[in-house]
């Protein structure tokens, strides 16, 4: 362990707290995609599932339990409490277009043609496009709440600070994973529109406001 | 290196 993923970690961890802030602050889960959110369901729950036949550590192990279980939370949260506040009119991402291609690269790439290491490899490739409605999302509005944009921000952090961390852990360990690091990278990559925009206006106290 | 997965990352 070290820094950069020790704070990658938190701030993925603090994401999902300002997430459930806003819905329970708001009462509301408007500006968020039911669909990424249930992409990272189906991501946690086919990667962190092997908390039942692997033991890594206490911190990898109760990570895990809580993002499965957040993830899921706040998936109920948003199809059963908050229902009505949730516009699926303007959540129109095709995510088929997504699984699909990351399915076939699981196939391809993976560190062994195994029912879990293929699932596992799909959960790295899914990950890196689980944000695409969310984003498709915010471009179609053309606006976000502060705080939806601090989730957004945090979320995005966490896989950016790992590739620090992949670079020290090759100087100090020298070992480098290449399905993680390249769908890391791809991950990263997607939040530079947005994070360029958050610097820009709501680090300075404005409105998180997308150009027309 | 060795190019193997980090498991025990998150």
């Amino acid at each position: 362990m070290n820094l950069f993923r020790l704070f990658g970690d938190l701030s993925h961890l603090a994401s999902i707290f300002i997430l459930l802030h806003k819905i329970r602050t708001t009462r509301s889960c408007r500006g968020i995609s039911f669909k990424t959110q249930a992409l990272y369901v189906a991501v946690f729950v086919s990667r962190y599932l092997d908390i039942l036949w692997e033991w890594v550590s206490l911190y990898n192990f109760v990570m895990k339990v809580f993002f499965i279980a957040s993830s899921c939370f706040i998936l109920y949260l948003m199809k059963m409490k908050y229902r009505p506040t949730h516009d699926p009119s303007i959540d129109t991402f095709r995510v088929e277009f997504l699984v699909g291609p990351c399915a076939l690269l699981a196939l391809i790439f993976n560190y062994k043609f195994t029912f879990t290491e293929v699932l596992w490899s799909l959960s790295i490739f899914l990950e890196s496009l689980a944000i695409l409605p969310q984003l498709f999302m915010l471009q179609r509005t053309g606006e976000a709440e502060t705080i939806t944009t601090h989730y957004l921000a945090a979320l995005g952090a966490y896989r950016a600070l790992y590739i620090p961390n992949w670079i020290y852990r090759y100087f100090s360990e020298g070992v480098v994973d290449p399905i993680a690091v390249t769908a890391g990278l791809v991950q990263t990559a997607l939040y530079a529109d947005f994070f360029y925009v958050y610097f820009t206006t709501v680090i300075q106290g404005q409105k998180f406001e997308l150009p027309a | 290196p060795t190019w193997a997965p980090a498991k025990d990352e998150l």
